[in-house]
């Protein structure tokens, strides 16, 4: 038996929102310490990882270890279905063929209930080793959105150099070309609003606009994102949900052949 | 011209 209730809606809603787009299908990893997803866009280059702990339920029971095969566009459209402040619970059977989906409103008078149709869904598990990073970049969210969407209107790819003076996200197109940088911050009244720039070593890699886009409409899961850029392995762009877990987005390098 | 390679050439099979 599988059982795991949010207190509030809103946050499923917008864990949803943030990777349906880029995720067709993927399985649902339930075990004792959480739930996790880690699926591929339908180009591979890019791979979403999500981790919801126990921990940030309201209630979470997993008997046994379950894969939980999802259509994400059907579950996204029944989870937009409750109310922002009704309760989920999510349920399955050990050997059930669907998610139950229950939803209580705040003053208890409303229950809705929902069946998803389970699917084999045949993806590799990978093993995401922690990297070592060269630069980590923390930005409000909100920023890290406009600036991805500023540059998809002139490039497909976007250039981000990082050294200790400042991050600077760069564009060529056939119309022409454009530059943003972003310095640290000075002061900091308020972290979120902060920009933190921690290099190891300066860096220049190149990413796919419209990936970056993308995880940037992320942005409703925190206020503040970070982009974290190694040599040799692919960009990890994190949003963190406070005791609930994070989705993280890897992103594979643009490389001059 | 500029090449991204496949996400799962950077992650071994768990």
């Amino acid at each position: 038996m599988f059982e795991a209730r949010v207190a509030q809606a809103e946050i499923l809603k917008k864990i949803l929102d943030s990777v349906r787009e880029l995720v067709e299908q993927g399985n649902l990893d339930c075990s004792g310490t959480g739930i996790s997803l880690q699926a591929m866009d339908s180009s591979h280059v890019s791979l979403v990882a999500l981790l919801l702990k126990s921990e940030g339920f309201e209630r979470y029971r997993c008997d046994r270890s379950i894969n939980l095969g999802i259509n994400m566009q059907s579950l996204g459209k029944i989870v937009k279905t409750a109310g922002n402040h009704d309760a989920i619970t999510l349920s399955s059977e050990d050997k059930g063929d669907v998610l139950g989906l229950m939803f209580e409103s705040t003053e208890q008078d409303k229950v809705s209930n929902y069946e998803i149709k389970l699917m084999d869904v045949d993806a590799e598990q990978l093993a995401i080793p922690v990297a070592e990073y060269s630069v980590c970049v923390r930005m409000p969210s909100a920023e890290f959105a406009r600036i991805t969407r500023d540059l998809s209107t002139i490039g497909d790819s976007v250039l981000i150099s990082c050294t200790k003076d400042g991050v600077q996200f760069s564009t060529t197109g056939d119309t022409g070309s454009g530059s943003i940088v972003l310095r640290q911050s000075s002061s900091v009244d308020d972290e979120k609003k902060a920009v933190v720039i921690e290099v190891q070593e300066p860096i220049s890699l190149s990413f796919a606009t419209k990936f970056l886009v993308q995880f940037s409409k992320s942005a409703a899961l925190n206020e503040s994102v970070t982009l974290n850029l190694g040599d040799g392995v692919p960009l990890m762009v994190e949003y963190p949900m406070k005791e609930m877990g994070y989705v993280r987005f890897y992103l594979a390098p643009k490389l001059s052949n | 011209i500029p090449v991204q390679k496949n996400i799962t050439s950077y992650f071994g099979n768990r």
